[in-house]
């Protein structure tokens, strides 16, 4: 697979770049993650794009973001079933 | 939307057209 550069994801159409963002990190996240990659994913993709280009060139900071995001999203699902709870 | 974001975040999967948060809470 060729990598995904700044100039190949300039020719696509925004929501394309997404798409081809998330198809790239998604495969990453899985081997972290599997049960929440889908889920990860998708928060990822809300970061700027420029910066998932620098994440896909340094797993380490990929790594670090993916678990960043393992936090938060497990914060909000503490949260909403409290919310169920209450 | 009802106010809650219970469905957040939107899920990506491999293949499907990514439409961002659009993806939930329709």
């Amino acid at each position: 697979q060729e990598p995904l550069t700044a100039s190949l994801l300039a020719g696509a159409p925004p929501q394309e770049q997404k798409q081809m963002l998330g198809e790239r990190i998604y495969p990453v996240i899985h081997e972290m993650h599997p049960t929440l990659a889908g889920k990860i994913t998708g928060m990822l993709l809300e970061i700027d794009n420029s910066e998932l280009l620098h994440m896909l060139e340094s797993p380490e900071s990929l790594h670090s973001k993916v678990e960043e995001a393992v936090a938060v999203l497990q914060a909000h699902q503490a949260k909403e079933n409290a919310q169920k709870s209450a | 939307s009802n106010g809650s974001n219970i469905n957040w975040p939107p899920e990506f999967h491999p293949g499907v057209p990514w439409k961002g948060l659009q993806n939930i809470d329709p």
